[in-house]
């Protein structure tokens, strides 16, 4: 909340759309406003009203630069809104700058999104530390319901709930790193780094900083799913290939590669494969081996073609592993496992399992 | 030797950044290579809130984070 918990006296609040972005249909800004009240109105007794003239408790409107408020905006991207809380005057008012390209989809910067957090704003609730919550001060596009715990805490803390709409389920907070049962979706080198996928975010590993960075998905790669089943770095191609259900996306660094995402039957997989749970890339034999479910395919990246006579057993192949893979990386010539909240370190030319760690040792847990 | 650039950038880059969202005080920033306390205790404040390594420095992770689009809203205090 803001200091001295500001909130609207009534819960009948009043707004206005004063003016519209042409980067989008006039319907469009209205359907997006309309729907960011009602992530608040869903929780909340509060009720909003349209006023097409005079003045309104929160005049919605875009602008650039400095805009009639000394707030100016920067230009495109840097500051993308903001909004006043509960108030006289300028009190709820919210601004958003023109100099942005506003959208109704993850192209650029999702209009409903933002307009829900800034309304949150006009209605007394500050920025949350939650990366996961909507009032969370850095953009990032995520589809699904906007509210995480945090939000609908502090909301209804101001407000109260809605007396007559069930109870919503929050969005779940982001995963915490050193929870002792943590399970990896997916793990891949990039550059140097390490990338582990979890749930909506990925926590970035750098060698000389200690502390891994959670980063939402999205909010790098607004085009790929939340949800990462398997990824792998070809170095030689200084390729990324992502993984989701019967999709794969190839990253170039941070950057996207054109024409994906393909379908991994383009690998030479049977249709009756729907899923990889992980990949890693052998770079002494250029062979990028497949998981699913407790076989695993190789991938020759050469000829682009998958070697003959797999699937074969995981257990046969790497005795003293689980039957089963969630996310694997390999490093100086040891194959890095993760399966549930286990990472076992099989060593790849003497073929056995040399350790067994817990999953988030390489968070720094 | 001259300042190089990016380095400068990076500085004012987070001088407004810092004075924006986390009320840094005009004046008290100190200068490039010699922060004041006030804007390495705004740094570590900010460093906090994105749960960041508290170091005070304005190391890679604590510069990205001030890169990316956000709203213009303080993260501390009143906004009017």
């Amino acid at each position: 909340h803001f200091p001295r918990d500001l909130k609207w006296q009534t819960n009948d609040v009043t707004f206005r759309i004063v003016n519209y972005t042409p980067d989008l249909e006039k319907s469009d800004v209205d359907r997006a406003i309309r729907r960011a009240l009602n992530v608040w109105s869903d929780v909340t007794p509060l009720t909003f009203k349209k006023l097409h003239k005079g003045i309104a408790d929160i005049m919605i409107s875009f602008g650039s630069r400095e805009h009639g408020d000394h707030n100016p905006f920067d230009g495109p991207d840097g500051l993308l809104a903001h909004a006043y809380p509960p108030g006289e005057g300028i009190g709820g008012d919210t601004h958003f700058d023109e100099d942005e390209h506003w959208s109704k989809d993850s192209s650029t910067y999702n209009l409903f999104i933002v307009a829900a957090h800034e309304l949150g704003h006009a209605l007394g609730m500050s920025h949350s530390t939650e990366p996961s919550a909507l009032m969370y001060p850095v953009y990032s596009y995520s589809t699904g319901y906007p509210l995480s715990e945090d939000d609908v805490e502090g909301i209804q803390a101001l407000y109260g709930p809605n007396p007559n709409s069930r109870k919503v389920k929050p969005k779940p907070d982001a995963p915490d790193k050193c929870d002792p049962m943590l399970t990896f979706d997916a793990a891949t080198e990039l550059r140097g780094e390490t990338l582990v996928f979890k749930d909506r975010f990925y926590w970035r590993l750098h060698p000389q900083i200690p502390e891994p960075e959670q980063v939402l998905i999205k909010s790098t790669w607004p085009s790929i799913p939340n949800k990462v089943d398997a990824a792998y770095e070809n170095p030689e191609k200084d390729l990324v290939i992502i993984f989701s259900g019967i999709k794969m996306w190839a990253l170039n660094g941070y950057n996207l590669v054109d024409g994906y995402p393909k379908y991994i039957h383009r690998l030479g997989l049977p249709k009756s494969i729907r899923k990889i749970d992980a990949a890693v890339h052998i770079g002494d034999t250029g062979k990028t081996l497949l998981f699913t479910d407790e076989e695993y395919w190789s991938y020759d990246e050469a000829t682009g073609t998958m070697d003959r006579g797999y699937p074969r057993s995981i257990e046969k192949d790497f005795p003293g592993m689980n039957d089963e893979v969630d996310a694997a990386v390999y490093h100086y010539g040891f194959l890095y496992f993760f399966h549930e909240h286990v990472q076992y370190e099989y060593s790849y030319n003497s073929r056995k399992v040399m350790r067994i760690l817990r999953t988030n040792s390489i968070l720094n847990c | 030797g001259p300042v190089p650039s990016e380095d400068l950038d990076d500085w004012l880059l987070a001088e407004k950044y810092l004075r924006h969202f986390y009320d840094l005080p005009v004046g008290l920033q100190g200068r490039r290579g010699e922060p004041s306390g006030h804007f390495t205790a705004k740094i570590k404040e900010m460093q906090r809130f994105f749960k960041l390594k508290v170091t005070g420095n304005l190391d890679e992770n604590t510069l990205d984070l001030m890169k990316e689009p956000r709203c213009g809203v303080p993260d501390v205090g009143e906004y009017n």
